[in-house]
């Protein structure tokens, strides 16, 4: 059986809330390493993985391998019923028809329950592999939402090019051209401001900005954001979460000219 | 602008 809980109910709202409108039914996998998710959006161009390490809970069980198969808009459905300060436990049965939720106050005594119907769903997997990105950069999340949405209001792609002198992202479209450039960066008081840029080569990449602007629905997740390029491999933007768990989004380039 | 790229042509099967 699962029984599984979390501090904070809110986070796993957030991160449904982040994904929901890119994949829609999605098998939550258990086993005693912690909850994960891949999934990836009916086009086949963006990819979600989810990992919610054992360590994220407290206490975590998980007997054996199970695939929760949950639609998210029901689960959304029954998150918006916590409070932000709750606390969560997800219950379930080896062979499971329901997950159950428990939404405890810390404050009061007030205990809800719900079940939510399971659903048979036959995923495709990807085998990711692991990556030695060309270029790493490291931003405050808030900036990387601010620039996918501004760029966003001149065109429906995004170039990023990656160079020992910073990071730009630049757009053309109708009524003109946009640019930011972004270069390494180092705020003692404020770390979480800081721009860090790794590079082993110069990378150029165009993107869809309205996968990116969807990513960013993540941003209240994480301070930071991570993106990790190579040339001619899908875009890796990463959202680091407490105890080495993340939500992961993938994009597959555009391609040619 | 290029054609989109799809992640089945990046990451295969598992």
């Amino acid at each position: 059986m699962l029984e599984a809980r979390l501090e904070q109910a809110n986070l796993l709202k957030k991160v449904v809330d982040a994904i929901k409108d890119l994949v829609q039914d999605c098998n939550f996998d258990c086993n005693d390493s912690g909850v994960a998710l891949q999934a990836m959006d009916n086009s086949h161009v963006a990819l979600v993985s989810m990992m919610l390490k054992a360590e994220s809970f407290s206490p975590f069980r998980c007997d054996r391998n199970i695939a929760l198969g949950i639609n998210l808009t029901s689960l959304m459905k029954v998150l918006r019923c916590a409070q932000n300060e709750d606390i969560l436990t997800l219950k379930a049965e080896d062979a499971p028809d329901v997950v159950n939720l428990v939404f405890e106050s810390s404050e009061s005594d007030r205990l809800s329950e719900y079940d939510i119907k399971l659903m048979d769903i036959d995923q495709e997997h990807l085998g990711i592999p692991e990556t030695e990105y060309a270029a790493t950069i490291t931003m405050p999340s808030a900036e990387f939402q601010r620039i996918c949405r501004d760029l966003m209001a001149l065109s429906e792609s995004v170039a990023i090019e990656a160079t020992k002198d910073g990071v730009k992202f630049s757009c053309s479209g109708d009524i003109g051209n946009g640019a930011v450039t972004l270069r390494s960066h180092t705020n003692v008081e404020k770390p979480d401001l800081n721009v860090e840029i790794a590079l082993s080569e110069p990378v150029a990449l165009t993107f869809s900005l309205k996968y990116l602007v969807n990513f960013c629905k993540a941003s209240g997740l994480s301070s930071t954001v991570k993106l990790c390029l190579s040339n001619e491999v899908p875009l890796l933007v990463e959202y680091g979460l407490a105890s080495n768990s993340y939500l992961r989004f993938y994009l597959a380039p555009k391609i040619g000219d | 602008g290029g054609g989109q790229g799809n992640l089945m042509s990046f990451f295969g099967m598992k």
